[in-house]
């Protein structure tokens, strides 16, 4: 489902550039649950917005289901980010103003589904992460981890066919963890694919496949130890 | 250093009240390295805003080296969050339009020290958390590992009597978070004193006590284990 060739991603500063992604090319099929790993400041996030449609490379290719996503227009990319990709993002990301389950049900809008549903829906997988007594809560109003789940709520309520996660467990302590990590593992069942971006051994162990970066560049790949 | 007596802090939301901590009474003394515990939601972030004079309890008193902090004034407040205390948050905090070396210099602005000085001294703190090379980047243009290590410096730059940090190695791999959990070590080492709230038991491990948060009451407060 996901090809990347030679991805590279450099950044310019005044007249710096700094090389930030370096030939990076590797493939993930349909159904697999691969887990990134690799220092702070090693790519991770910029290669996981690629992977997401947020961010092209500056050169090399990505083919998400065959297409060559840089050949895509705005509106197609779109539609993919809100249907078929869903992404938990390192700093969640969720929109001040409205409260979580405003927030959880933003994807559902674009989709075109009713408002009654799309607040039963966004109720219902609040509910799933722990949050049911904090719906109406706006986001400075809820814990690190709060938040953090209402990202990830946000990313699971499309059922997408690729999950994007990033390091969606670092604000969360170990029971609520096994819960989200739960819930992956169920979208991960039902024939889904999950990259997820963690720090922990024992969270990179629920995935079946280990891709390590170092310095931009995937410095190993292969089975998750048990 | 710290006394808390009865603290009570709850939310007015609508006609619904939350209580978020009660009856939380505990001290810590001069150079204990305490660790904060507990569930997502629990109360933690919360009660750190209170020992760190950000926020004030809704009841109940909290003493600062036996100074009852809800009879100081606004600018002797200010002072003692300056000069006396350093405070890791767990969102980071900073300012978007200033890069890395000025954000890391901010506290020092306001003790009165030169700009000359200021810099240079952000620079050495920057350089132990392993950022030498990204002072001039903005917080958008770092990595989350990398904005958690520009909070963390700028909390440390004044050497202060206590560190406040809310889960600092949230977003760092085992090899950073060692070195940051290092320079922790050393501070404590030099007599001052280290509360710490974090999810991960083998951080916890390096404190000496560990006080367990549960909806918001103290549910056990003794040695960490080793
Ligand atoms: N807009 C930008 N301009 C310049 N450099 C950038 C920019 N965005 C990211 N970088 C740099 O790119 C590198 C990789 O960043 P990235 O966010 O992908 O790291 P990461 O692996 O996700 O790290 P972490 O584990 O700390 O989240 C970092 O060294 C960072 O400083
Ligand atoms: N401004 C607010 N209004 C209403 N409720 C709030 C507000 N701020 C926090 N809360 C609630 O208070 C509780 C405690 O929040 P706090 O941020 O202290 O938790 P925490 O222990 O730090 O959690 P985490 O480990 O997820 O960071 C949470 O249930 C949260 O929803
Ligand atoms: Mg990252
Ligand atoms: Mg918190």
């Amino acid at each position: 489902v996901i090809r990347t060739e030679n991805l590279c991603k450099s950044f310019r500063m005044g007249r710096l550039t700094l090389e930030v992604l370096k030939n990076v090319t590797f493939q993930v099929k349909k159904g697999e649950y691969v887990a990134l790993m690799g220092p702070s400041g090693s790519g991770k996030s910029t290669l996981m917005n690629i992977l997401g449609c947020l961010d092209s490379p500056t050169s090399g290719h990505y083919y998400l289901n065959g297409r060559d996503v840089s050949t895509l227009r705005e509106k197609e990319l779109a539609r993919i980010r809100n249907q078929e990709i869903g992404f938990v993002f390192q700093t969640f990301n969720l929109l001040p103003r409205y409260n979580a389950l405003e927030n959880v049900a933003l994807p559902l809008v674009y989709a075109g589904v009713s408002q009654r549903i799309r607040l039963q829906r966004a109720a219902d997988t609040l509910e799933r992460v722990g949050l049911a007594d904090r719906m109406k809560h706006r986001p400075n109003e809820l814990s690190g981890g709060q938040r953090q789940r209402v990202a990830i709520a946000r990313a699971l309520i499309n059922q997408p066919a690729l999950l994007l996660a990033d390091e969606p467990t670092g604000n969360l302590d170990s029971v609520t963890s096994e819960e989200i990590l739960h819930l992956f593992g169920e979208l991960h069942k039902a024939g889904n694919t999950i990259v997820i971006v963690t720090h922990e051994e024992d969270v990179a162990a629920r995935a079946l496949r280990v891709i390590r970066l170092r310095d931009g560049s995937i410095e190993s790949d292969g089975p998750a130890r048990v």
